[in-house]
């Protein structure tokens, strides 16, 4: 059986509100290295990957492999129901209809009891090789946020060119064009607006600016974000969460014209 | 959209 702690029901809150508008129905594979989600949206080009390492939670308690088959929008829905600072407890059996989630309020005396009946969901599920990539940038989620969402405003799509101590976010659309730069920072004072950028080759890609907006919706859960850039292959966006979990995104890029 | 390409030509199904 699945018995799951986590002492703020935000965590959980947070990951769900950040993905479901991406995919619809997936699984959350619990063993008991902890409860992981990969998941494609419809079309094949952008892969949420997430993973919630059992340290993440007090106590974690998961005998078997258990694949909890959840409709995201009747997850939020349920999640909602707590409060950010609730403690939530997740549990299922080993051969699960429905997955139970009990939201504990520490000041009150309150307990909320929710059930969410499981689907069958036949999930395909990828390899991702491990990459070394050519481009690490690491930078305020909100800066990040920020510059996806002024860009989509002129193009459906964006360069994101690295290059020593440098990384460009250039856009070109019908009505203008628009470049954001960004130079390697640090602060002591405000190491929350630190931006580094490690490089061993120069990279240049194009990616759709609806799917970057999207994963952006991942910024509550860290203060920075992530982004590893290769040639030729799909970017990965990555939110750092407590206990080596994380929310990844994997984006496929777009081909030139 | 034109130009998008899709994840399967990187990930292999597993």
């Amino acid at each position: 059986m699945l018995e799951a702690r986590l002492e703020q029901a935000s965590i959980l809150k947070k990951v769900v509100d950040a993905i479901k508008d991406l995919v619809q129905d997936c699984n959350f594979d619990c063993n008991d290295s902890g409860i992981a989600l990969q998941a494609m949206d419809n079309s094949h080009v952008a892969l949420v990957s997430m993973m919630l390492k059992s340290d993440t939670f007090s106590p974690f308690r998961c005998d078997r492999n258990i694949a909890l088959g959840i409709n995201l929008n009747s997850f939020q829905k349920v999640l909602r129901c707590a409060q950010n600072e609730d403690i939530l407890t997740l549990k299922a059996d080993d051969s699960p209809d429905v997955v139970s989630l009990v939201f504990e309020s520490s000041e009150q005396d309150r307990i909320s009891e929710y059930d969410i009946k499981l689907m069958d969901i036949d999930q395909e599920h990828l390899g991702i090789p491990d990459t070394e990539y050519a481009a690490t940038i690491t930078m305020p989620s909100g800066e990040f946020q920020r510059i996806c969402r002024d860009l989509s405003a002129l193009s459906e799509s964006v360069a994101i060119e690295a290059e020593k101590n440098a990384v460009k976010f250039v856009c070109n659309g019908d009505i203008g064009n628009g470049a954001i730069s960004l130079r390697n920072h640090s602060s002591v004072e405000k190491p929350e607006q630190n931006v580094n950028i490690e490089l061993s080759e120069p990279v240049a890609l194009t990616f759709s600016l609806k799917y970057l907006v999207n994963f952006c919706k991942a910024s509550g859960l860290s203060g920075s974000v992530k982004l590893c850039l290769s040639n030729e292959v799909p970017l990965l966006v990555e939110y750092e969460l407590a206990s080596n979990s994380y929310l990844r995104f994997y984006l496929a890029p777009k081909i030139g014209d | 959209s034109s130009g998008q390409r899709t994840l399967g030509l990187f990930f292999k199904k597993i």
